[in-house]
């Protein structure tokens, strides 16, 4: 496992921060993201966007602005045999169902063999991001409301690693140099993740934040899931 | 009580000043007096609470006025939660990929 990993200095695995609005549907945009940077990084940085109305409305329970979870997203795009463009298939982001429009466009843009739950076990998450590409995961979102920057310290007491309500995108890690109180002593590095929200660009670190790494922060270990594209294969190389 | 202001030196600035620009910043308006208030009144609970966290991460991370600062904690969760009723209980099946078996 390399030192740190940021995929967002990969150009093209990245799509665009999203703003997931009023509708709940963080599970829909952290899978539509994962799907998109596993695509880009199969085909050599040729990116997509995907749709995710399309995972939102044609979910099996149809209702996807009241909540969901990645797995769902997943198993949408199994059953419709992979997702049509973010543009033939544009986000509305409304409370009310909508009918799944994914048949009247049949054009797929990015599809997947199957999706895995990794282990709960930081350092082989690490290693999965750093040598196949972002994956998802669903936290505790408690402490992201008054979130502006830096590297969030959690603590079981502000939030509970066992509760887990937002799923995002964790696109890469990192450690942070901390200057030591005094001359005499080393200076501390505290490790982090890094992970792309979809609260638009304007939130937090142009719409990314950053997580203690190594404590289960937040529960980040609970539900490490990600789309496969293809067999494994040889890993790829995280820009450090 | 005032609020001092990150950005703008080392004149204090009101609490309703603070929440005037933030009115301005993230679009707000409240549709009576009374909800102006309770609004108000939730910003201000929302500005300790960010500057409490502030204090326990040592500078390793900043917390303050974000598009969320007028809501509850109840409010933020019902608007952003991807599900309610907490994660459901799922059990893990390492597979083994040299013998084919879970």
């Amino acid at each position: 496992t390399p030192a740190s990993c940021d995929w967002r200095k990969k150009l093209g695995v990245l799509s665009p921060i999203r703003n997931q609005g009023n509708c709940k549907c963080c599970w829909a945009v952290a899978a539509a993201g994962n799907i998109e940077a596993l695509w880009a990084i199969k085909y050599d940085s040729k990116s997509v966007e995907v749709s995710v109305q399309e995972l939102v409305d044609c979910g099996r329970c149809g209702n996807g602005c009241t909540g969901g979870w990645v797995w769902e997203a997943f198993i949408t795009t199994l059953n419709n045999s992979g997702l049509v463009s973010e543009e033939n298939y544009p986000f509305k982001g409304n409370y009310k169902p909508q009918r799944c429009q994914a048949k009247r466009s049949k054009e797929k843009v990015a599809w997947i063999q199957d999706f895995i739950m990794l282990p709960e076990d930081e350092n082989a998450i690490a290693r999965h991001v750093a040598t196949q590409g972002p994956i998802t995961v669903t936290i505790n979102m408690q402490l992201l409301q008054h979130y502006k920057s830096g590297v969030i310290k959690a603590t079981d007491t502000n939030c509970d690693p066992r509760y887990v309500d937002h799923s995002v995108l964790l696109v890469g890690f990192g450690k942070k140099q901390v200057a030591a109180s005094s001359p005499r002593r080393p200076t501390r590095a505290t490790p982090y993740w890094i992970l792309k929200n979809s609260w638009g660009a304007d939130w937090g670190e142009q719409g990314y934040f950053r997580l203690q790494r190594g404590k289960n922060s937040c529960g980040i270990t609970k539900y490490p899931i990600t789309a496969r594209v293809d067999k494994p294969v040889k890993p790829v190389s995280c820009p450090p | 009580g005032s609020f001092r202001s990150q950005d703008s030196g080392p004149q204090p600035l009101e609490l309703k000043e603070v929440f005037r620009l933030f009115q301005i910043q993230y679009n707000r308006t409240y549709s009576d007096p009374a909800e102006y208030a309770r609004r108000l009144d939730i910003f201000a609970h929302n500005l300790a609470q960010a500057q409490r966290l502030q204090e326990q991460h040592e500078g390793a991370a900043q917390f303050g006025v974000t598009p969320f600062s007028d809501l509850t904690e109840e409010e933020f969760g019902q608007l952003h939660q991807r599900a309610a009723g907490g994660a459901p209980n799922m059990s893990r099946k390492v597979w083994s990929q040299e013998r084919g078996q879970s």
